[in-house]
């Protein structure tokens, strides 16, 4: 997937970094420091459709569905997050307890054309 | 919001970029909370001496909790009866996850003086906070102890749940193997009991009780 650029209008992932101490968290989130809060922004045309940022079958099967049925289609296709993967966070809880947990698909990875 | 430039996404006004941190920031606060379980953020109010922390997130090396949603706990102990400083000491530990989840595995550690008179048999017993007398409180486990420095005690999962109190009680009793200590040997501290070196449980719990899925499912 593209990392967005000013000027690139289509679907991208957009990078933001965020240190916990802009949140005035570093006091109860031990590690890591921040973590990469990234999001999908951008236009899905038509002939993007389907495609997902990472394997182009999806985008072929989709791409011949439109083709066969209707060129210009009615419904519109989104740029969503198609890979993410977990956050492994160390806090301390409201007992003063060290915790260490993973929490499930924090981080986008790739977006893509639904 | 910028006239001169359209949102790329919706075609609409872009969104100043000191606008769109701010939101970035919020965003993170409310995807964090969400992602713990956690209505808003913990206020700590007795955070633990750096240095025990420090020797906490040395155990806890960050990476990957085991799978499965898992969870690891680090619960730093509170000496309540200062009455007598060597090892037969009542640890209390705060631990409101208890209830909600799965104890997999759960080790009490220890640091033994270099003080200690021989081989020590140790007895960790849990305490019911609501009762009084011997019969409040229950053997978990029995170890022998021959050396100073730290030890990781494995406890029984099974006897340190099932309470709806979020406060756990643990009673050492300790007592030398050989009959030839001295009744004063064991009056020198042999545990220490406050800094880095206060006892800790350290237990991998699971984000909720296994077969509740399947019984759900079905």
């Amino acid at each position: 997937t593209p990392t967005c650029e000013p000027d690139n209008p289509l679907c991208c992932r957009r990078d933001h970094y965020v240190d916990f101490q802009d949140l005035g968290w570093r006091d109860w989130i031990l590690q890591p420091e921040g973590y990469q809060l990234n999001y999908c922004s951008g236009q899905c045309p038509p002939h993007l459709a389907g495609s997902p940022g990472i394997a182009a079958s999806f985008h072929s099967a989709v791409f011949s569905l439109l083709k066969a049925n209707n060129p210009w289609p009615t419904g519109t296709s989104c740029c969503v997050p198609t890979a993410r993967r977990p956050l492994s966070l160390l806090y301390l809880d409201h007992n003063g307890n060290v915790v260490k947990t993973d929490v499930p698909d924090m981080v986008v990875e790739a977006c893509g054309c639904s | 919001q910028g006239a001169e430039s359209a949102c790329s996404t919706c075609g609409g006004p872009t969104v100043a970029p000191q606008a769109e941190r701010a939101l970035v920031l919020e965003l993170a606060k409310q995807q964090i909370l969400k992602g713990l379980h956690l209505t808003s953020r913990p206020k700590i109010t007795h955070p633990p001496p750096q240095a025990a922390l420090t020797r906490a997130l040395r155990r806890l090396q960050p990476g990957s909790v085991a799978p499965g949603n898992r969870e690891e706990v680090i619960s730093f102990a509170t000496i309540t009866d200062s009455s007598t400083s060597t090892c037969s000491s009542m640890l209390t530990f705060h631990l409101s996850t208890l209830r909600s989840h799965h104890l997999y595995q759960a080790r009490l550690w220890l640091h033994m003086l270099p003080t200690l008179p021989g081989t020590l048999y140790l007895r960790i017993f849990r305490r019911d906070p609501r009762r009084r007398g011997r019969g409040s409180r229950t053997l978990l486990a029995e170890h022998q102890v021959t050396t100073s420095g730290w030890h990781a005690l494995t406890l029984p999962s099974s006897g340190l749940t099932g309470e709806e109190s979020s406060i756990l009680k643990l009673q050492l009793d300790c007592r030398p193997l050989q009959g030839n200590s001295t009744v004063a040997g064991l009056r020198r501290r042999l545990l220490y009991t406050a800094g880095q070196q206060r006892p800790f449980l350290e237990l991998k719990i699971g984000a909720n009780r296994p077969g509740v899925g399947r019984s759900r499912r079905r």
